[in-house]
């Protein structure tokens, strides 16, 4: 990890932010939480907390904005360059922009809420059939008022839950309106216009007026980005018109003709060469929170990372259960500490309360109408606080004889008398103050009954409650392309295998030495179990090898004899 | 036989991304990201200077050091970021 010249940080803990301005990409619900859980990420290895602020100067401002955005590093258009941020201080420092020529989602494709309908503003699920017909984006089909509208299920058929997909025919977002929905046609400077325009900005955003006048009501909202809208290009929020005509010849799809640069984009009236109008087609889009966790990275004080699989790690790429990686921690606790102390209380549920109330010419044909639909909404159960709802856990090693599943500076229990389920979580720093949040491996060495416990390129030995370490690995002997020890297996008293991406050494504990002959492959030795396993360790005569929510189990004879789910099987959930 | 498909290149109004030469889109991306000294040189000066650059920037992403615009270099260069330079910020 890196840190600014002159390690800039802030100079107390309750850090503040506020959010300045926000996509048409996403609902504004969706943006808040990804930004909440972006903070949380750092807030969850360090002593800091962030409060979000509604009006005044924040610690942190964030704003989207495109190209010229109002300061000295104009964003690029669409891809290259996410996003930015300024290291800690007064002013614009410590702020994060985001480039609005980027289509933000949660990084698998369009994250697109609904809004009134009859499924409590769930999200649009896709694909999903209607009809018999399959649809990845909204649809006007089944309609005649041309709103655009997604089933929040697989087979709208045959649950006929659905919702209407963001459209400035239902609301509006920032502005001076409230949220209310564009009157069409409005008047502006004297011009009538019949959609959301660009015109009298200069910043690309959408906008249209909620009265019939904006000249004499100067009443006005942001126009959401339609549920399969363009991006970029000259059209930004309208959708592709197919077929269209480019160079005389006729697209019923996205195409990539026309640009070296191997985008897809598309019309959006039914002829480019006429109209000129185009823009960007929809992809997977990029993760608003994993940016996002990124750039408050830099705003808390964190420059880039040279590991490519540290958050900090200058490039963009999408990872679906995210956890921080041991260089983030190691960098942020370098600069504000680690975490003390129990998690405060977490308040009671909260409940919303929301009407949905709709006529029952917005229900597609062949549904019938529900009036009015009333949803309560409850904050989940933590689940870094519940063993069974963790997907993929640190560390999982045995200790005296029980289980220990280690994740995020907690751990849980289990004894293999007992069919109860995990016990815990206990914190890890009680038990163990020297360590860090976050453990890759662990063992017990059965000769001494001394503790090893191993986080990115450091270990540290405990033997009741002293402590020796933090030590190097390189100590050991493992060479340093070593990043982290992702398992450790006993092999008779006094030798431990451990395991670091697609190989293995074996540890003489006694010696604290690495044997000769080693690295070996681990597919060489141990076959038909995952290369990529994070979690290694032996339990009841056998090997497990654990990748995600699933291990591998070997037996003496190396032979997998089962494969199954850690939460049911070991975790007994 | 077939015949090869010639492309045809447009440029489309209100792109803000222009068709550039590999090199050009280096000289821009280690230029932005701090690698290069942005001081002007010329001649032999300047290709060393970009060479050193090149490495150091393979170094930070993680590509074989090689000092020269090779196509992992290159497509790296291309890949979405982070615009937060990554040398004296």
């Amino acid at each position: 990890y890196k840190t600014f010249d002159g390690d800039l940080k802030w100079d107390h803990h309750d850090v503040t932010y506020r959010i300045m301005r926000y996509t048409p990409d996403m609902d504004i619900s969706l943006v808040d939480d990804a930004f909440a859980r972006a903070f949380k990420v750092w807030s969850d290895v360090t002593p800091l907390t962030f409060t979000r602020l509604f009006d005044g100067t924040a610690d942190i401002m964030i704003s989207f904005g495109k190209a010229d955005h109002g300061d000295p590093y104009p964003f690029d258009g669409k891809n290259g360059l996410l996003a930015h941020a300024y290291p800690p201080g007064e002013g614009m420092q410590g702020d994060a922009h985001f480039d609005d020529d980027e289509y933000w989602t949660l990084g698998k494709g369009a994250a697109v809420k609904t809004h009134y309908g009859n499924a409590n503003g769930a999200m649009c699920h896709f694909p999903f059939t209607f009809e018999g017909k399959s649809y990845t984006t909204c649809t006007t089909d089944g309609r005649t008022d041309n709103l655009e509208w997604c089933a929040t299920t697989a087979d709208y058929s045959r649950d006929k839950k659905f919702g209407f997909c963001p459209s400035e025919l239902l609301y509006t977002f920032g502005g001076n309106a409230g949220g209310d929905k564009c009157v069409f046609p409005f008047v502006f400077l004297g011009k009538e216009y019949d959609s959301c325009t660009t015109e009298g900005r200069s910043d690309g955003y959408r906008w249209c007026a909620t009265t019939d006048n904006f000249d004499t009501d100067k009443k006005f909202g942001f126009c959401p980005s339609h549920g399969n809208a363009v991006t970029g290009g000259n059209s930004e929020g309208e959708s592709c018109h197919f077929p269209f005509e480019f160079l005389g010849k006729q697209y019923d799809s996205c195409t990539s003709e026309g640009r070296g640069d191997g985008k897809l984009w598309c019309s959006t009236t039914d002829s480019y060469d006429n109209d000129k109008k185009w823009g960007f087609c929809q992809d997977d889009g990029y993760s608003l929170f994993l940016v996002a966790a990124h750039e408050f990275g830099h705003a808390l004080g964190l420059d880039h990372s040279s590991i490519r699989e540290a958050l900090m790690y200058p490039m963009y790429s999408y990872v679906e259960d995210f956890s921080l990686h041991p260089d983030d921690i190691e960098g942020i606790q370098y600069l504000y500490g680690r975490k003390t102390g129990p998690d405060p209380t977490p308040p009671q549920p909260i409940p919303t309360t929301t009407d949905y109330e709709i006529d029952p010419t917005d229900v597609p044909e062949t549904t019938e109408a529900p009036t009015t639909t009333t949803t309560t909404t409850t904050r989940p159960v933590d689940p870094t606080k519940d063993a069974c709802k963790i997907t993929k856990f640190d560390t999982i090693t045995v200790i005296g004889a029980e289980l220990h599943f280690f994740k995020d500076g907690n751990y849980w229990k289990m004894s293999d008398r007992s069919d109860e389920g995990p016990k815990g979580p206990f914190a890890i720093s009680e038990k163990w103050p020297a360590l860090p949040a976050v453990i890759d491996s662990a063992f017990e060495d059965l000769l001494t009954r001394k503790l090893y416990f191993f986080s990115g390129t450091r270990f540290w030995v405990y033997s009741g409650q002293s402590v020796l370490g933090p030590r190097n690995i390189e100590k050991l002997g493992l060479p340093n392309t070593v990043q982290k020890v992702e398992g450790a297996l006993q092999r008779g008293k006094g030798k431990v295998l451990l395991f670091s991406g697609e190989s293995f050494w074996r540890l003489d504990v006694k010696a604290q030495k690495i044997d000769k002959g080693y690295p070996r492959y681990t597919d060489a030795v141990f076959g038909g179990i995952p290369n990529d396993a994070h979690d290694v360790f032996q339990y009841k005569g056998h090997f497990y090898f654990c990748r995600d929510r699933f291990y591998w189990r070997m037996n003496s004879r190396r032979q997998v004899d089962r494969v199954g789910y850690v939460k049911y099987d070991l975790l007994k959930c | 036989w077939s015949l090869p498909l010639k492309s045809v290149f447009v440029t489309f109004p209100g792109d803000i991304i222009k068709n550039m030469t590999d090199s050009e889109l280096a000289e821009n991306y280690l230029n932005k990201f701090g690698y290069m000294d942005t001081m002007k040189r010329s001649g032999f000066q300047s290709m060393v200077s970009t060479a050193k650059a090149l490495k150091a920037m393979q170094k930070q992403m993680g590509l074989e050091e090689t000092g020269e615009l090779d196509k992992p270099t290159i497509e790296a260069m291309k890949r979405p970021r982070c615009g937060v330079p990554d040398v004296g910020n």
